[in-house]
């Protein structure tokens, strides 16, 4: 599902430029599930950016699905991101204007699904992730642990084939977090491929292998728990 | 240094009523070291918000070091708040248009320091927590985790007799968070007092008084580890 060849990232300052991944390879097949780990720094967002298709690699290959990411137009990027991607940002990113409801929405209207689906494919990820008494409020209305709660509903809402969470469960209790662990397990077990950023080992032995960066470099890649 | 009795929190969403807080008593002595846990949407960064004078209960009294906040005019809180809090939010809070360096550096102006005064605490801020070679990234430029580590240097750059830090690891690696925890012992140790809101078990250890919130009140306070 995933091939990546060489793939390195610079970013540019004025004229410093700042290496956050230096020239990383890995394949990865349909239904694994992946803990990015790594130290404040290492280049695991810009990692996740680069396979979300949300960003170019200065160096190095990268193909989804057997095909040249780089050699795809601003449409066929899209339509990827919209129907085969689902995205937890470590920033969450959601519309300051929007509620919670019209947030998780969002992707369900880029895939022009009908009204009547939309509600009730909404409701049921925001019941979910156990916030159907929140579904009115705006973003600046909720906690932060519920705010990523609902950008985590907003990436599972259209049962993405490949899920990218980078770090969703930072400002969550542990019991909120097995639950949102809980979710993402029915996933996989749907036949998806979650790759998800933590630095919480409980979360990380969810997976079944784990990919360790150390200044834009893999340090490890190897088989773990979960089979 | 802090008496709380009955604070409450009812947020108003049009005609609907949010209760966050609901009824919490409590007292802080100087030096005390308090770990705030409690389940996502249980009230702690209300709790933090009333306790740093960021927000006005909508019932109860608070006294910092003796004076009722109520009873402050905006320039007394103002002070209070420049002077002798620190805070690290959740969302960090950092000005997108300025540098790290900047951004540390925005407590001293409010304090009146002398521009090379500053600049030599704000490199020593900034070493503290690791980043010196990221002095002039915007925050846009930091990764999540860096821009947590500027937004714990620029409330630890007053030296503040009260920390409040809301979640201040949620985006660090274990290594880092104790690296971080490490310059918290330090203000600690220094006789300062330290409230931080966490869901990590290995972070609440460093603390002498747990204090767990549920639905807006107070399950628990008792003792815990740390002398
Ligand atoms: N501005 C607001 N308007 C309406 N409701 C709000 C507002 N801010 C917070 N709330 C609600 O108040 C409750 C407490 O929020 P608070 O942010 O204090 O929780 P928290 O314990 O910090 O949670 P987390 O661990 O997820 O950060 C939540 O249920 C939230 O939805
Ligand atoms: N837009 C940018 N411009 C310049 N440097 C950047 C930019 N974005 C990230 N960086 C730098 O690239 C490096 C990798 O950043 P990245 O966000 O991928 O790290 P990370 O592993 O996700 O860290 P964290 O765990 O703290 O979130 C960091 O040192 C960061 O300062
Ligand atoms: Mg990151
Ligand atoms: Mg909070």
């Amino acid at each position: 599902i995933i091939e990546a060849k060489g793939l390195s990232k610079t970013y540019l300052l004025g004229r410093l430029e700042v290496p956050a991944l230096r020239g990383v390879s890995f394949r990865v097949r349909p239904n694994e599930y992946i803990a990015v780990m790594g130290p404040s720094g290492s280049g695991k967002s810009t990692l996740m950016n680069l396979i979300g298709c949300l960003d170019t690699p200065t160096a190095g290959e990268y193909r989804l699905d057997g095909e040249l990411v780089s050699a795809m137009d601003d449409d066929q990027l899209a339509s990827i991101r919209n129907g085969k991607i689902g995205f937890v940002f470590q920033t969450f990113n959601l519309l300051p204007r929007a509620d919670a409801f019209q947030n998780v929405e969002l992707p369900l209207i880029y895939a022009g699904l009908s009204k009547a689906k939309r509600r009730r494919r909404v409701e049921e990820a925001i019941e979910a992730v156990g916030l159907t008494e929140r579904s009115h409020h705006r973003p600046s209305e909720l906690s932060g642990g519920q705010r990523q709660r609902i950008a985590i509903a907003r990436a599972l809402v259209n049962r993405p084939a490949l899920l990218l969470a980078d770090e969703p469960t930072g400002n969550l209790d542990s019991v909120t977090g097995e639950e949102i662990m809980g979710l993402f397990g029915k996933l996989h077990d749907a036949g998806n491929t979650i790759i998800l950023v933590t630095h919480e080992e409980y979360i990380a032995r969810k997976s079944n292998r784990l990919i360790r960066l150390r200044d834009g470099r893999i340090e490890e890649d190897r088989p773990v728990g979960r089979v």
